[in-house]
């Protein structure tokens, strides 16, 4: 199972609808400070499920929704979409292909879609259950989480193995 | 489940070992139960020795020290259940030039089975991936990707 | 005392307004007190609005942004209150090469009143300095220092 | 008021005596990880009467004492001495130059001296009150704090204030 494309549109500094095709490998980012790099790392953790604000830097899940800039006006909808591989059967779903769709309108409603078709933040959840992927696993890595790992009790540790057992 | 937890700990424990000679090119590295009578509340501890160094605790590492032990633990974890999906996020920053290069090339091996996305702003990062995209902000507080590179995984 | 809370808070306010200025080359930044009728309770909170943005809490900035509003905070207080020495330890990491710069030539002017040790990976850094040390384990867990460049500060 | 000199010897990684020569202006300091660059910012808070382990990155305050190496047994004292210019009288003492030394043996007893002359760790700190110059100035800044001011609470980010008023 791999990313293969994901689409971010009104997600947080991407006003315009933009496309980011992805392949198995290491894809690279880069670019100046506070253009948008890590906006992209809270898209994958919010499409995947994501609901506390915090982790996603805000205060309010809102703050995810396009501001504004000094020459557009804030927009009334976020949507990130992400299409995976899944031809080897990894998520219990019969499609080899799957995407996964979800939108916050600033009214506080909000949308999720598998392969087109509404579900529920629940379905979500269950079907990236135990796969690693998923807002809880390990799978977003920065400085901040390096200090936390190393320098916490030995207690606050067994949340890494747990999540592997 | 009990046993479950104990027999993922031990592959984690090896492997960890392992990583961490490969990445600090010598040294020790332990991990351990702090209480293992009791798995359930059992805490996880690690003593490391670089290269040539005493045995210390790790809060004694220095800040460079302390990201590649980090990053010794998070790819023990992934060979026992390898995540599809990674994102890294200027985890190089604190790395010197040679811990950089052999992070890069131990990234470069787990790439097989993780899919990587690595945020950086070093030079020699960016020469190994196979997809390098460029976030540029032309019209202010508007994010917009470009793409500078495209090799395949299979070419390379 | 209260009377000099508030009138050292009101200077590092203006200041920490105008070095925000400097630092991002535009945009807005303001201090202000949650609870100015309490002097002694009082907590102090910032907003930022980087250049064409729109204004945000500081906690939506990114990496850089934050590394160089800190610097921005801690510059304004020395402006009101000089302090003769300051390690700055690898606090150039997050920032891109343009930020890079400007922070290198503040940090130039500041070091007029206060003496600064500055630990980086990063070249630009090294190149600014007056004195240049490099620390080496040629002996495994012995430190050893190798003076690399004195250039006395006046002949600059 | 400006540092001039600093020799530290046994102070963690620094088995050998050491001297570190200062100028006003910016001295960067280089070198690969765990060498030792940090080792030097600990050694000035310490010198300066800093009593928290912790801070110092270690257990207990004998952890700053060189600990041994694969060639090396380890040492029974760490000490750091460092050199101030006063010429212009900044601290209130009557001397245009001012050592100060800390020591600490294994035994857990500790020496303070200024101008080779035995005295208090209160009379260190005393000396440098209000000088911005001490432990609890903020005269060393790492990206940890960086994350800690612009995080914390407003009513946590008063301390920045007191300490300049
Ligand atoms: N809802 C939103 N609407 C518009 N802009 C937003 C929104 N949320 C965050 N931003 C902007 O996104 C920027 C931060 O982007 P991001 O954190 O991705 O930067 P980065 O590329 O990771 O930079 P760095 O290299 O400094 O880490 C901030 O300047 C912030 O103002
Ligand atoms: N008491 C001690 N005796 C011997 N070595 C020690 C002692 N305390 C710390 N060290 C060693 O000092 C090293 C850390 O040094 P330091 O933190 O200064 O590195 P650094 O140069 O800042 O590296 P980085 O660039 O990674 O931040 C560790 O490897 C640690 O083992
Ligand atoms: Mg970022
Ligand atoms: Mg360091």
């Amino acid at each position: 199972m791999y990313f293969k494309k994901m689409e971010l549109f009104g997600f947080k500094s991407f006003a315009e609808k933009t496309e980011l095709m992805l392949e198995p490998g290491v894809t690279a980012i880069v670019g100046p400070n506070g253009c948008g790099k890590t906006n992209i790392s809270d898209a994958i953790r919010w499409v995947l499920g994501e609901q506390s604000a915090k982790q996603l830097r805000g205060g309010k899940m809102e703050d995810v929704i396009f501001n504004g800039s000094r020459t557009r006006q804030p927009m009334g909808l976020a949507e990130v979409c992400l299409t995976m591989d899944n031809s080897q059967n990894v998520l219990p779903v019969d499609y080899s292909e799957i995407t996964v769709t979800r939108r916050l309108f600033r009214s506080g409603e909000s949308e999720y879609l598998l392969n087109k078709v509404p579900c529920r933040h629940k379905d979500i959840i269950e079907l990236f259950m135990d796969t690693g992927v998923g807002t809880d696993a390990y799978s977003t890595l920065e400085n901040k989480q390096i200090e936390m790992i190393l320098n916490s009790k030995p207690e606050d540790r067994r949340f890494l193995f747990e999540e592997a057992a | 489940s009990r046993e479950y937890f104990e027999s993922t700990f031990k592959q984690v424990q090896q492997n960890f070992s392992s990583l961490f000679k490969q990445l600090f090119e010598g040294g020790e590295a332990e991990m351990f139960l702090t209480n293992p009578d009791d798995l359930l509340e059992t805490g996880v501890d690690i003593n490391v020795q670089p290269p040539g160094k005493k045995l210390t605790n790790i809060t004694l590492l220095s800040g460079g020290e302390k990201a590649l032990t980090a990053i010794a633990i998070l790819f023990a974890i992934f060979m026992v259940k390898p995540s599809p999906f990674c994102v890294l996020d200027e985890i190089d920053a604190p790395l010197d030039d040679s811990n950089l290069n052999r992070f890069n090339r131990m990234l470069l091996e787990f790439s097989e089975k993780t899919q990587f996305i690595m945020i950086t702003h070093n030079k020699k990062s960016m020469e190994m991936a196979n997809v390098l995209y460029g976030v540029t902000m032309e019209e202010f507080g508007v994010s917009k990707l470009v793409s500078v590179k495209f090799r395949s995984a299979v070419a390379a």
